[in-house]
């Protein structure tokens, strides 16, 4: 089971969009994939036609779990989505109480690792779509998953905003048993624009083999598809943002599922 | 004095992008305007060529004033900008911890609305910017502003993410004294899109008369604004961006500064 988080703290730069492209292209009848939406917001969970408000089953009762003294586990928590192979764990706005309850109450930074650990073996993946603030629930997802991915738009602010992210890690890297590899994902890619082919080419000359070689472009139909509460690969499955998550997942070695 | 918060839970909607452009149009030697950085992640300190990682004297020095029992007082701790008129209270990386430090205590909702009052008067406008997530920091904004400025892209994920931001006043409305009036601007408008024409219809027929008649346009020449450092009505007065954020000003009672 590999599990990927998709994080930056900078908003809007394409995390969720990322979650459910992913997430879309992996799943399927032979390969079964878990959502988890771990932002309070709850974007992800919105996207599949789930109220964030009233959502009383999910990320938000692994803490309550194990505040109780009991080992966080999701499997009454899941639900299934209308789509074979992908099932989600919503989020609902509760979530956004937990740094002020939680304090500095020691231990709450492994909930999400190790009710995951009770869910090996059901899942091929599992992609963790997080809220843009380092808080206890970011902590969560860097702490539980194996690899990360940050999508940065190409321009100047996203670039700044970077360096804060890579210092992050490297915060949490020191706490982590295995070592937290990253990648960072070019999104937004407006090919009209000076300034976003220049974003790109400093992005790449600061961080050179951490860049993902290709680029997520500006592609409209994603707000279609999300109107449509539907992965884009399951609208257009050649429209020009699909294909390059296709090509993204092959190079971090994600096995597309079977059309 | 006028103190304009502009929040929105959602992220990347243009938060900070209207606060540096209205600060722009509204600052002048006549007319001077405090643009306060309430968000972790520091887009607006990083915007003006400080460093949101290593800042010392900002918004955050406010609250560790507060803790040791001292009244926040902002005097010491804005910074002027290389625009005439125009001076900032810049974020610091250490506010992300606020929600964690101080937990449940109570009586730090009026932070922000306690230092604001310290320079009443010095000031004709106070824009606040403020982070994509519900906490501490949200609700001193809330708490602080005597209008909240909501912008909004058109688009379906974000139109599912405002009735949460409208909640979330009707939540903080309790607790103040006078009533909070609010309005959506609609920002990204991407005229060349279906689900942008149909995403503005949606708002207007959800909302009403609280959604700013006009639109701000997508308009690139806000990216270069952003690598320059600068407000975009400084570069390019008459860009699209710009005249419709005059538009918006004219709208909300804002007085533009001489040019
Ligand atoms: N490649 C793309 N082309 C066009 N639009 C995109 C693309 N990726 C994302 N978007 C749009 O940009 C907006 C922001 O994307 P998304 O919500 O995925 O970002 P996010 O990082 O998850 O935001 P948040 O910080 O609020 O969690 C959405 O409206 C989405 O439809
Ligand atoms: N009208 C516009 N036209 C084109 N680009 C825009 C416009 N408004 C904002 N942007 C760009 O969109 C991105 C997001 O804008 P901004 O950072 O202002 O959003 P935000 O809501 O403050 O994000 P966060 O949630 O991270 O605080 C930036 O790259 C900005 O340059
Ligand atoms: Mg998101
Ligand atoms: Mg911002």
């Amino acid at each position: 089971m590999k599990v990927w988080a998709v994080a930056n703290q900078k908003g809007g730069v394409g995390k969720t969009t990322t979650t459910v492209t992913l997430g879309g292209l992996l799943s399927g009848p032979e390969q079964r994939v878990l959502l988890v939406d771990v932002d309070p917001h709850g974007s992800l969970t919105a996207y599949f036609g789930h109220d964030p408000e009233t959502a009383t089953r999910g990320v938000y009762e692994l803490f309550s779990q194990c505040a109780e003294g009991a080992t966080p586990d999701p499997t009454a928590l899941i639900r299934e989505s209308r789509f074979p192979g992908l099932d989600l764990l919503t989020a609902s706005t509760a979530l956004a109480t937990l740094d002020r309850q939680l304090g500095t109450r020691s231990g709450m930074g492994l909930v999400l690792r190790q009710a995951l650990e009770k869910v090996e073996g059901q899942y091929d993946y599992v992609l963790l779509d997080c809220p843009p603030m380092l808080g206890v629930l970011m902590v969560n997802a860097l702490a539980a998953c194996d690899e990360l991915l940050i999508p940065v738009q190409t321009e100047f602010l996203a670039l700044k905003g970077l360096e804060r992210m890579i210092n992050t890690l490297k915060m949490v890297q020191k706490s982590r048993k295995a070592e937290l590899k990253y990648r960072i994902i070019p999104t937004l890619f407006d090919r009209r624009t000076r300034a976003a082919h220049e974003a790109l080419a400093e992005l790449r000359r600061l961080y050179g083999d951490d860049v993902w070689p290709g680029v997520i472009p500006v592609d409209t139909k994603f707000r279609d598809a999300s109107s449509a509460g539907q992965p884009l690969c399951f609208m257009i499955p050649d429209a020009r943002g699909v294909l390059a998550y296709s090509d993204l997942l092959e190079a971090i070695g994600g096995r597309l599922s079977e059309p």
